[in-house]
């Protein structure tokens, strides 16, 4: 399955570096 | 909880979610609820997941989260929306750049490949025809057409694969032998080809791409006769297509 980490900033950062977007589960 | 844990254990869904960076967070957590109010997420939103570029411009969002069978189109439109704008945005210009580095041209090249751009097959195939084109970027080009697997890659590599050239035959034929599954589709009618060197180009790669057991060998095909010849293009057909089934069903409408 997939693994969901909980950093956000990290995961934005992720995203601008290598230029993929972002699948960000929202948890109510 | 468990209908969820499950869709994001199914193929669909984590093929259509290969390119995305994945991430959670909690609805009530104060430190994002700046980001939750730009992307339309109100105080009360149940369970959903949300499609953002790296910039944090929302490209959709799916609160199907428990039903792989609609989630998993819902992140592959996401994705091809964000990849059709970054082609637009981002790589159209660099393929024109003429004062682009090697290094700079393999790496749109790598991005083309690893985000499957179908988008900029011609752009690639225009860089193969450059002249002195440096072996590094003739193996990221190939890499890309078979990455993209589109007919006219597809196409390309096969030529140049059955081209009178050993070094670049031998480059694009180990780059069409790890094209996806839905490439073996443009390959079926060659096998059946008027030039020799094409059919078997053909073939080498299609066993290699739906994993054929028991490939015959190159001799096989200039000392075989004719009725053991079709028995075995018969019999490769025939696995092909089941494989180019599941391929069809499972994967290529999340590409």
């Amino acid at each position: 399955g997939i693994a969901w980490p909980r950093n956000v900033e990290q995961a934005i950062a992720e995203a601008k570096k290598t230029q993929r977007p972002i699948l960000l589960l929202v948890e109510g | 909880v468990q209908g969820r844990q499950l869709a994001f254990s199914d193929r669909r869904v984590i093929y259509a979610a290969r390119n995305f960076v994945p991430v959670a967070a909690q609805r009530g957590d104060s430190r994002y609820s700046g980001l939750f109010q730009q992307l339309g997420i109100g105080p009360h939103a149940g369970y959903r997941g949300v499609f953002i570029t790296p910039d944090g411009a929302k490209l959709g969002e799916s609160a199907a989260l428990e039903d792989p069978a609609r989630l998993a189109p819902e992140i592959a439109m996401a994705f091809r929306s964000y990849r059709a704008q970054f082609y637009k945005d981002e790589l159209k210009a660099k393929f024109g750049d003429p004062n682009a580095t090697v290094q700079e041209t393999r790496d749109v090249l790598r991005k083309v490949a690893q985000m499957v751009v179908e988008q900029a097959d011609g752009d690639v195939l225009a860089i193969l025809d450059r002249p002195g084109l440096p072996t590094e970027l003739r193996v990221a080009a190939y890499q890309a057409l078979a990455d993209l697997g589109t007919s006219a890659a597809v196409e390309r590599l096969v030529e140049d694969a059955a081209g009178p050239d050993a070094a670049t035959a031998r480059l694009a034929g180990q780059a069409l032998a790890s094209a996806p599954v839905g490439a073996a589709e443009f390959l079926l009618d060659r096998l059946d080809d008027d030039n020799a060197a094409i059919r078997l180009a053909a073939y080498r790669a299609i066993t290699r791409i739906c994993e054929v057991p028991q490939p015959k060998s190159d001799n096989f095909w200039t000392n075989a006769k004719e009725k053991r010849a079709a028995e075995e293009l018969r019999r490769v057909r025939g696995l092909a297509e089941q494989c180019m089934t599941v391929w069809k069903r499972d994967y290529a409408p999340y590409r």
